[in-house]
Parts: structure tokens; C-alpha cells; sequence
């Protein structure tokens, strides 16, 4: 079974 | 005061129709050098980062930055009114309410004149680092739309696997499975329709379908779409303006 990753986890806010 | 004039409305039609289906609100941001746009969708999946450079437009002014809070329903429904030879302005005041948009038919004399009213959006804008990605390849947009639509038919899931001879396409679903193997090639008379591949080491990821049927429809804008994979960062595909870019970042699907 495989999970999704979001954006938040990677990126940051400025 | 901004006032942004494309030569052919077609432009910022193609840009807006290329991710108005997977994010609504976004901030425009308009500076001196040209305008940025960053949105999240809602699932926090695909982040959506547009940078159209000085050189899209035909005539290009911004006195001070401002942001132009854009709901791209509405939006649409006003870049549907233009025809896609009249030239657009975009013209905004330095702390604008509202966005103008005017169509000019030079030919006919035809002036039509359109108000949208801006949305105050909060949203985050992320800094995007540059990443290492241990695959770049680029193939033509009409290719990877194919393969896209054809697979996501069959599974909800599609994995994008490279090594350095070769580029798959795999689903696998309820119905069955289905892949898609390309191999690099170059064309000299058609550049665009080459198969690039740079690899430092084999990668092998899996997206939702749903997100990449979203990111195919840039291909309104490039001949071509250049695609950056790595096993730590969410994948990146972009497709490129004249002077600019769509780039779509994808955060992959991992086995738990």
C-alpha cells in the first residue's frame, strides 16, 4: 500500500 | 500602476487554461521584471509555480510591485470574451480592488473593456529550493499526455521508472495493467520531438493520476515538457514560455 506525500513536506513558507 | 499588454490574448488564455483546473485562487505577484503566480491545490499534492518574464509581453509597466488576488473561474469567464488575435492589456492601480482587462481588435477598431474584482487570498508563498534531482528527461508534451491519459484509464496510480536506457510508463488497476516504454532518441529536423535522458542514478516513483492528468494540460503551452525526478523531492514538470514557465511540483506516493 503506498501513502501520499504532500508539498508541505518538502517546501517550506518565505 | 501596471499595465501588462500581451500581443495575442492567446498567451495568458493558454497560461490560465494550463492549471485553472487543479488550483482557483492565487496571488499574482507583479513586479518590475515581470509577473509570479504560486498556488497549492487543495490536497496540498501539486504545487503549481508560474513565472511569466518581460519578454511574453508586448508592453510591460509595473511602478511598484503589486499583488493581484485572482479567482480563475471568474477569470476565465472574461479571457473567453477576448479573441485569441486581440491584443490584452492587464491594467491594475498600485493598491488595486478590482483588475482591468481590455481586448483590442486593431484591425476591426474593436475595444472591448472588462472589470474583474480581486479576492484578498491567504496563502503561504513557499520558497522553492533548488533541488537535486537524479533524472532529468524531456520528451515531447503530446507524448507524455498520451501516455498519461492512456494508463490513468487502468489504475489510479501511474509509476515513472528510468534507468539510463530507457523511460516507463506503468499502471496497474482493478482491470489490468498497461506500460509504456520509451527509448532516448534525438531528431535533428524535429528538436522538439526528441526523447532526452541525463540520469546519475536509476529512479523509480509513483504519482497519483489524477494529479498528472491535471499537469498534462500545460501542454497548451510547449511542444515539449521537461521532466526532473529525484527519490527525496516532490518530482518537477515544467514547461517552458518564450520568456517564462509553468512548473508543476508533484509530491510522489511512497511505500509505506
Amino acid at each position: 500500500m503506498s501513502k501520499q506525500s504532500t508539498i508541505s513536506r518538502f517546501f517550506k513558507p518565505v | 500602476m501596471l499595465e501588462a499588454k500581451f500581443e495575442e490574448a492567446s498567451l495568458f488564455k493558454r497560461i490560465i487554461d494550463g492549471f485553472k483546473d487543479c488550483v482557483q485562487l492565487v496571488n499574482f505577484q507583479c513586479k518590475e521584471d515581470g509577473i509570479i503566480a504560486q498556488a497549492v491545490d487543495d490536497s496540498r499534492v501539486l504545487l503549481v509555480s508560474l513565472e511569466i518574464g518581460v519578454e511574453a509581453f508586448q508592453e510591460y509597466r509595473c511602478d511598484r510591485p503589486v499583488t493581484l488576488g485572482l479567482d480563475l473561474n471568474s477569470l476565465s469567464k472574461i479571457l473567453r470574451c477576448g479573441n485569441n488575435t486581440d491584443t490584452l492589456t492587464l491594467i491594475a492601480e498600485d493598491t488595486p480592488d478590482h483588475i482591468g482587462l481590455v481586448f483590442e481588435d486593431n484591425k476591426k477598431g474593436r475595444v472591448a473593456e472588462y472589470i474583474l474584482k480581486l479576492m484578498d487570498i491567504d496563502a503561504d508563498f513557499l520558497k522553492i529550493e533548488e533541488l537535486e534531482y537524479e533524472t532529468t528527461i524531456s520528451l515531447p508534451s503530446s507524448e507524455f499526455s498520451k501516455n498519461v491519459r492512456d494508463l490513468s484509464q487502468l489504475g489510479d496510480s501511474l509509476s515513472i521508472a528510468v534507468t539510463k536506457d530507457n523511460i516507463k510508463f506503468s499502471t496497474e488497476g482493478d482491470i489490468g495493467s498497461g506500460s509504456v516504454l520509451l527509448q532516448p532518441f534525438i531528431n535533428m529536423e524535429k528538436p522538439q520531438e526528441s526523447i532526452k535522458l541525463e540520469m546519475e542514478s536509476p529512479v523509480d516513483l509513483t504519482f497519483g493520476a489524477k494529479y498528472l492528468l491535471d499537469i498534462v494540460k500545460g501542454s497548451v503551452l510547449s511542444e515539449t515538457i521537461g521532466i526532473r525526478l529525484s527519490s527525496e523531492a516532490p518530482a518537477l514538470f515544467q514547461f517552458d514560455l518564450a520568456s517564462g514557465f509553468l512548473q508543476f511540483f508533484l509530491a510522489p506516493k511512497f511505500n509505506e
